[in-house]
């Protein structure tokens, strides 16, 4: 058993849950944050058996699409006096980060 | 050392963390959504030595009881003139799905 | 690649995840819940190649300082009639516990 961690754009979330549970997997959603953006994003959990797992990947793979977008990153903590120019950051937003983690004992109380 | 990931339903998630609580065991509570019905539930994530991870099963299944109730899910992304008719389906909740992950290294600073 | 799962503060969440960026780590923040003072705190995700977790960790201590506070717990679930006298507890707060778990297989699409 494998626990899949994927964290998706926040847009793209009732898609990925939508086309798992169309291919008979379950999953949970967690709301989450970039730790650079500090904008919504969500974390989508899945728990699926071994054999599985590359099924999983695909399905995210079509429901996620990478695009960019341009941001201004939020202001860092600064000293008083400090001016900040915001210089517009071109990120890549979409796709997915995922981390596939064992699991050693899975159970249904 | 183990970390405990177990998906409970919301109603029973402070009758959880306090039998922990009770029991001598730390816990974190993150608000989820389940991917089938998109509603609010809980996972609890408990750190514990692998000594005492059998323990903390019993007090998960303890506090967390299996029951049915009846939903209409969401209705899912439709074509337009497509006449969505829910079949009420029966839906067992409550329960816990518990995944145990091992720990590499636990610090605390 | 590990994935560090570090529970922390509420307040010394935005300090760490600034000093992660500065640093060159991506980072995943999620609010939860402590099981004892059900108090917001946040779990900071981290994915990282093995090389660099003894890096990550520095910077966890280096960003979240243990304190005392003084708090009454919140009442457990009590029997009619029975009197609730709370007991302010001195705990330490701030701090962080973490967990490092390992990662089979890590993804971007
Ligand atoms: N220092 C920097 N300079 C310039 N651009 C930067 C940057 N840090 C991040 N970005 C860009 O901004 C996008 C959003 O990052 P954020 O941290 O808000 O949101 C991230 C974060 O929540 C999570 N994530 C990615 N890698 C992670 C990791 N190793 N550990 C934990 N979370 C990760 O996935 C979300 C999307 O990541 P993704 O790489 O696709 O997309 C990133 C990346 O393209
Ligand atoms: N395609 C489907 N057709 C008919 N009924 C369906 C269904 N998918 C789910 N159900 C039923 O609905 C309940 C709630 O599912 P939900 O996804 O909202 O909420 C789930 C989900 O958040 C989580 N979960 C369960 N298995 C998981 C897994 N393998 N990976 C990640 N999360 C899981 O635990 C919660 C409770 O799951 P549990 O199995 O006890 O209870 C499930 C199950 O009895
Ligand atoms: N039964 C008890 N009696 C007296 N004092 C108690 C207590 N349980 C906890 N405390 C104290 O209260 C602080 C906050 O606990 P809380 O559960 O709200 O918030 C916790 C919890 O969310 C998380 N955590 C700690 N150990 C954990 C574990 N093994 N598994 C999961 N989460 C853990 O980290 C947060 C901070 O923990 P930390 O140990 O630094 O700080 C703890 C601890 O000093």
């Amino acid at each position: 058993m494998k626990l899949i961690m994927s964290i998706v754009n926040g847009d793209d979330k009732h898609g990925l849950t939508e086309a798992l549970k169309k291919a008979g997997f379950q999953s949970t959603v967690i709301s989450t944050t970039g730790g650079f953006l500090r904008e919504g994003n969500a974390t989508v959990m899945i728990g699926v058996e071994d054999a599985r797992v590359a099924e999983v990947l695909n399905i995210i793979r079509d429901n996620c699409h990478r695009r960019t977008q341009y941001v201004n990153p939020l202001p860092p903590v600064m000293e008083p006096g400090e001016l900040y120019m915001p210089n517009p950051v071109e990120v890549e937003v979409g796709g997915a980060t995922i981390f596939v983690v064992n699991v050693e004992r899975a159970e249904r109380v």
